[in-house]
């Protein structure tokens, strides 16, 4: 992202007066607020552009901008209308201007205005995101890419954690040890305070010289302590969020079947990369497991017909048989989960698998099913009905040519999830990172109960599991705003069952937080909103055509009135240039990503008898 | 390579030879509509020879329909496929079929290849295994189209502009240079051809022997019949 850079020729007119970050996260919700302020100091107008990055997980709030003290203000439009309305700016099944993927994390938002001579112009944009524990810990990513070195150039974070918190890492990609003391670091039991503000000089890569050494990303990282196994409520303004992460549980242990894709298109770096991360998974595999392997072209093959303990002498014959593993042929996706699922049933009917442990199925694959059965929703179907709720599918998508959508689709039909694989040099490190995070199952069927004549609008209360690293997080409205006890109830089974139940207070936070009381305000309810609309995109892909629907209607209304920037919505800004189209922001997906790969044929019909036409040599 | 335009309607059959340096590369189907392209490679004898007379054979075809991001390359040795980036090799000496949403394939072992492209072209390039170690000549390939009507009327190329059916006439049929294959002219395409009564082999059914097919025969590289020149269907890639 290009922080205000000028797009004309001369440089020197346009001055880059200050840039500010900041990020305030509440009980893991992130409102990060990017402003930056530009004069035009040459003799005629210039256009100015504002390019930021932030992260895919957010969702854009706000923007504005201000011009000769008139303001700007983005507004929040559903999808369509906004199409329909400003047709020249938004071309059909497109995405409009304003927002661009941006590498794997990030999607980048940038806008440009003309402005007069000698004005000013501020641009503010705030985006809103709900942070995932994942390995046992959340992270802030604030990407920084500023042209030239800024006047005033700040980030500041302030982490409220009424859990308390138990470490915290702020580090940069960009540091030198000069910049590292620059870094400051506040924190206290329940709050924290992390800056980093060079001056104009520190910014510079040498003196007098042109550029910024500033230019990455900023990352802060942080774990709260969880005291109750029952988990942490938190109540304000009638709006409760329950943050529930047990610590010290045994792991279950998993039943796992590897299914990989050898077809060829996996050939070269990215089926390379597939056997480096099998042999360092292969070597993480806890003793209790079991686990095993197919792979597949157009044919189905397996290592074994059932599952293996993950014994030394095992682990070693399956690191054989992965390292040859040999790319040909088309794709079979049904025939190849299929035969993973029936391995998992059959040893589990033949008793051969321990009680207490979860099953699961992770595929890899880096292309559309084109093999076999082909037709997407008949896979979906038949894997739908195998799996019968009764094991985890993840649906790990390597590369750009992937059908992301099916993959989606079908993991979290299967109490599983997606997850695309990008190519590159750390492909084997982002399988070994997803591997990480599903290894440790620690309970499964998660149940947590709430009172129903207290509360209303909850978020999904039930799980099918929860992982060493994660958290679950449960939202809803209080009908009681004073209640004074709110029973909990939470139901998982693991290695040892889990059954807790208690109560929880509303807190005062004047007292946790006398000086910062104000600071809660809106930020529960909006968690709520955020997690929501989260959970209605994701019932808008599967399930009933009806329910579809309701759960797209719903996260559209709640998206408006929240003013989020979803895949249901656009933001609307008005520049102030009377004759100019209007812009849009929109969100991305990862289907919108993968639309513009795809290509279709058309064909001429033209009956005749149908002679031979040939050519040979004789 | 010999070309031959089966015409059942008139129960006949045109055939011309187009040869020319080993390693040109001839287009013979081109459809922008349906996006279907072939390709060919003409390849030589191993040396020159006791007659003098170089013959040139297609060993390598490439098959593209790029709208549906399909590729297809065929050589004497094995069949590459590319369809939605994914790449799959076969080798002649394995028999196997594939079913893929935009292309089928049937390979028998060393002997053909029968590819339907959806909605398209279904064509059977034939494998021609010479004896390894025969002093002139190697192994080469034949390319049949068995059903072109789905095609689009826009198809060109040295087969494909046939694929829409010519009109011709042949009067005045007379002894020619060789006993038993009589010289005719030919009214086609507005020009008047000698034409000789001859051959072709099929070696659709009979991969070593063939079958004869009769044809008029258009001599010098097929000029006359074919629109243009060859040299006019000369192109720089297999894609």
């Amino acid at each position: 992202a290009r922080l205000l850079q000028k797009r004309n020729a001369d440089v020197g007119t346009v001055e880059v007066h200050s840039f500010t970050v900041d990020c305030a996260v509440r009980s893991r919700f992130a409102r990060t607020i990017m402003t930056s302020t530009a004069i035009n100091k040459g003799n005629a107008a210039r256009e100015i552009s504002f390019e930021v990055e932030l992260p895919k997980t957010a969702f854009i709030s706000n923007f504005s901008m201000e011009i000769e003290e008139q303001v700007y203000v983005g507004q929040v439009k559903e999808k369509e209308k906004a199409k329909q309305q400003y047709d020249k700016a938004v071309s059909a099944g497109k995405t409009a201007g304003l927002v661009k993927a941006s590498g794997r994390k990030m999607e980048k938002f940038s806008v440009s205005v003309n402005i007069a001579s000698n004005s000013k112009v501020t641009f503010v944009l705030t985006y809103e995101e709900l942070l995932q524990r994942t390995l046992g810990q959340y992270e802030i990513v604030i990407r920084v890419k500023p042209k030239e070195p800024v006047q005033e150039f700040k980030i500041v974070s302030n982490i409220f954690e009424p859990q308390g918190i138990s470490y915290i890492d702020a580090h940069a990609t960009f540091l030198t040890n000069d910049l590292l003391p620059l870094v400051e670091k506040t924190v206290t039991d329940k709050k924290a305070h992390i800056s980093f503000s060079p001056t104009i000089e520190q910014q510079r890569k040498c003196p007098d010289c042109p550029g910024t050494i500033i230019d990455g990303d900023f990352i802060i990282k942080y774990d709260v302590n969880r005291d109750k196994n029952l988990g942490d409520i938190q109540i304000a303004n009638g709006y409760f969020v329950h943050f529930f992460a047990p610590k010290d549980l045994t792991r279950l242990p998993k039943n796992v079947v590897f299914v990989i894709d050898r077809s060829g298109s996996m050939s070269g770096t990215k089926m390379q990369q597939t056997r480096e991360a099998m042999i360092k998974i292969l070597e993480d595999l806890h003793p209790e497991d079991h686990f095993g392997i197919i792979q597949f072209d157009h044919s189905v093959d397996s290592w074994r017909n059932s599952l293996s303990l993950a014994t030394e002498e095992n682990i070693s014959e399956a690191m054989a048989y992965v390292k040859k593993i040999a790319e040909n042929g088309f794709t079979d996706i049904n025939a190849a989960v299929l035969k993973a699922v029936d391995m998992l049933v059959t040893d589990r009917k033949a008793k051969r698998l321990p009680e207490k442990s979860m099953d699961m199925i992770i595929l890899l694959t880096d292309g559309d099913p084109t093999s076999g059965e082909t037709r997407v929703p008949v896979i979906q179907q038949n894997v739908r009905n195998a799996i019968g709720g009764n094991m985890s599918l993840y649906g790990l998508g390597f590369g750009n040519d992937v059908d992301y959508g099916f993959l989606d689709v079908m993991s979290r039909e299967n109490k599983g999830l997606a997850r695309r694989i990008y190519t590159g040099a750390d492909a084997a490190l982002q399988l070994q990172g997803f591997y990480d995070e599903v290894s440790s199952p620690l309970l499964l069927d998660v149940d947590l109960r709430y009172p129903d004549n207290a509360v209303e609008s909850l978020t999904t209360n039930h799980f099918s599991q929860l992982f060493n690293g994660s958290e679950i997080i449960v939202a809803g409205r209080l009908t009681d705003n004073d209640i004074d006890n709110f029973p909990v109830e939470v139901y998982g089974q693991g290695f040892d069952d889990f059954s807790e139940i208690g109560q929880f207070s509303a807190v005062d936070w004047s007292v946790m937080y006398p000086e910062d009381d104000y600071i809660f305000g809106d930020f529960t309810e909006r968690l709520w909103a955020y997690l929501t609309i989260q959970q209605l995109l994701e019932k808008s892909k599967t399930g009933a055509a009806d329910e579809k629907a309701n759960a797209t209607a719903k996260a559209l209304d709640m998206s408006l009135q929240y003013s989020f920037v979803t895949p249901l919505t656009s933001m609307v800004v008005t520049k102030p240039e009377a004759d100019d189209s209007p812009m849009i922001a929109d969100k991305l997906t990862e289907e919108q990503r993968q639309q513009a790969e795809r290509s279709g044929g058309v064909s001429h019909y033209r009956p005749s008898t149908p002679p031979t036409y040939f050519v040979d040599g004789d | 390579p010999h070309f031959m335009i089966e015409l059942p309607d008139k129960n006949d059959a045109l055939c011309f030879n187009i040869n020319d340096k080993p390693g040109t590369i001839f287009n013979l189907v081109r459809d922008p509509v349906s996006g279907i392209l072939v390709n060919g490679q003409i390849i030589g004898d191993k040396k020159i020879p006791p007659d003098g007379v170089i013959n040139t054979y297609f060993y390598r075809f490439g098959i593209t329909r790029w709208t549906l991001g399909v590729r297809l390359e065929v050589n004497t040795e094995f069949i590459t496929v590319y369809q939605g980036g994914e790449r799959i090799k076969l080798l002649w000496s394995a028999p196997s079929s594939l079913k893929g949403p935009n292309v089928d394939m049937v390979l028998t072992k060393d002997r053909s290849l029968m590819v339907t492209l959806k909605d398209s072209v279904k064509f059977v390039i034939l494998l021609h295994k010479v004896w390894e170690k025969h002093p002139y000549h190697r192994d080469y390939l034949g390319f049949y189209t068995l059903d072109s009507h789905l095609l689009s009327p826009s198809a060109h190329g040295l087969l494909g502009q046939f694929y829409h059916g010519i009109e011709y006439e042949v009067s005045d049929l007379h002894p020619g240079e060789v006993p038993g294959k009589p010289d005719a002219t030919m009214f086609v395409k507005g020009q008047q051809l000698n034409v000789t009564r001859g051959w072709q082999r099929d070696f659709r059914n009979d991969v070593k022997n063939g079958e004869n097919v009769p044809c008029w025969f258009i001599h010098n590289n097929g000029t006359g019949i074919i629109d243009g020149d060859a040299s006019d269907y000369i192109v720089s890639g297999l894609f």
